[in-house]
């Protein structure tokens, strides 16, 4: 998969979620 | 569900929607499914009068998505007396709207030789999951990001015991597509999305804990969002 930063913003997205 | 990878959308079994006793003799049980894009009202019609019934017809009052038959109601010979038939009347989105209360309300009117009986019934939002409801990643993030706290709605699902990857493809079967994947604290995050046929996108989050069989389910957009999220728990299961 190209590393186009969407991997890291739902990264981010998911952490974001559970640890707000 | 099903086996392997043949598992297909939830069917709920025909209830009956319009009782002999009201409608002289005609008994009506039903349900909707969802093939091959292609949304169907599935019809039993049981004759329960002393005669035989004929000229049947069908129409739809306005409803909250535009539903409207595609074509005619194909009775294609008489119904004798204690004879059922079965008939799958494919269904259009693009009749006229009204925003119904509950938003899944169908009032249906029904004709034959003897009168008009009229029935109302709720039909699974479900079948208003388009195929191509895969939304861009990058869509997905810029809309989460852009809706308010109080659009977001969460349910409980409890007692199922899915795994992540089993949850997404028998979701997918009902045209709820997982997007995006994520393990943070033991627990799975499923970023869906669903779009309707009136074009309406619904975001969700599905949260899964390895050994814990309650599922919590996030969604966001639009009042659509809440009945098309309750459904995922009849789409798990």
């Amino acid at each position: 998969e190209l590393d186009d930063g969407l991997d890291e913003a739902f990264s981010r997205l998911a952490e974001s979620r559970t640890n707000p | 569900g099903g086996v392997g990878t043949t598992t297909s959308a939830y069917v709920a079994p025909k209830t009956v929607w319009l009782l002999a006793m009201k409608a002289k003799g005609l008994e009506i049980a039903g349900t909707f499914s969802r093939r091959g894009g292609v949304i169907h009202m599935e019809l039993s019609l049981t004759n329960k009068a002393m005669s035989v019934m004929t000229d049947f017809a069908i129409q739809f009052n306005r409803n909250s998505f535009g539903l409207a038959p595609a074509g005619p109601l194909q009775v294609l010979t008489p119904l004798s007396p204690n004879q059922t038939t079965e008939v799958s009347l494919p269904l259009s989105t693009v009749g006229p709207v009204m925003k119904m209360e509950p938003l899944n309300n169908l009032q249906v009117a029904v004709k034959n030789n003897i009168d008009v009986f009229y029935f109302s019934c709720l039909y699974p939002i479900s079948i208003l999951f388009v195929e191509d409801g895969k939304m861009e990643r990058q869509v997905f993030l810029a809309t989460w990001k852009d809706i308010p706290n109080e659009n977001e709605a969460q349910f409980h699902i409890k007692d199922c015991h899915l795994n992540s990857d089993a949850a997404s493809s028998k979701l997918q079967s009902s045209n709820i597509f997982t997007i995006a994947k994520r393990t943070v604290d033991n627990q799975d995050m499923l970023y869906q999305s669903i779009k309707l046929t009136n074009g309406i996108w619904v975001l969700a989050e599905l949260r899964l804990q390895a050994g814990n069989s309650n599922y919590t389910v996030s969604g966001v957009l639009e009042r659509e969002s809440y009945i098309a999220l309750s459904y995922m728990e009849l789409a798990l299961r």
